[in-house]
């Protein structure tokens, strides 16, 4: 329930209807749109039971690693009404066609991929709120100052996990087991994008905010 | 985590 209500709301990718339609305009809307989703999802992390009482510095390396993963799983939760296309945000959503003339193609086709993953196992929202939270309390941070601690906040998610299975799907008893085995293919997506989103960085062309960039920068 | 000044201030400020 806190989970739930700890969700951020929807935030609107507001293209600039003054710049003419361009690969630049397309990456252009997307880091600014991921730029302040950062901003909510760090407040939703602070929301997190459990997430404010780790030190500071805990709490900064597993955003530091997990913030692509959210962002992404996210992305993939919006897009599981749409078929072959990938909700940014209620005003940006990207077809195969659109992601290819903004050099995204591939990472559109992984997103996809594990689209269709949550899609075939009809992914509700209960579940989708626990598990990026357990991606953030898992993201193997090599700079994690307090293990212990940081064990206890992902035993207390996976055990919110369990709970909510056990009482909804009693019928699937490896239900919560499956979810967490997407987590391996929602990092790899994550690395994927983290490295596409670095080339562009060195390319210049893109305008990023500083928050995106900063993110950007730890995982290099 | 001296470069992380973003982050770290929006952590530790309020929502």
């Amino acid at each position: 329930t806190l989970l739930l209500g700890a969700e951020p709301e929807k935030v609107c990718a507001m293209p600039d209807p003054a710049l003419p339609d361009s690969d630049i305009k397309a990456l252009t809307t997307l880091c600014d749109l991921a730029d302040r989703e950062l901003v909510l999802n760090i407040s939703w992390a602070k929301n997190i039971p459990g997430f404010s009482s780790l030190c500071l510095s805990d709490q900064m390396s597993l955003l530091q690693s997990a913030w692509m993963e959210i962002l992404v799983l996210r992305v993939a939760f919006r897009s599981l009404p749409c078929e072959d296309k990938l909700v940014f945000a209620d005003d940006y959503i990207m077809d195969a066609e659109q992601a290819k003339s903004a050099g995204l193609l591939e990472l559109h086709k992984a997103i996809l991929q594990l689209v269709s993953r949550y899609r075939s196992m009809r992914l509700e929202k209960e579940e989708f709120v626990t598990l990026k939270a357990i991606a953030l309390a898992n993201s193997d941070s090599m700079h994690i100052e307090d293990v212990e601690a940081v064990q206890g906040l992902q035993d207390s998610l996976h055990e919110a996990l369990l709970d909510y299975e056990c009482v909804h799907h009693r019928e699937d008893p490896r239900r919560a087991g499956k979810l967490i085995m997407t987590l391996p293919l929602l990092r790899q997506t994550s690395a994927k994008a983290v490295r596409h989103f670095c080339s562009i960085k060195q390319d210049g062309r893109v305008p990023m905010h500083k928050l995106f960039l900063e993110l950007l920068e730890a995982n290099v | 985590q001296e470069k992380h000044k973003i982050l770290h201030k929006l952590l530790q400020n309020g929502n």
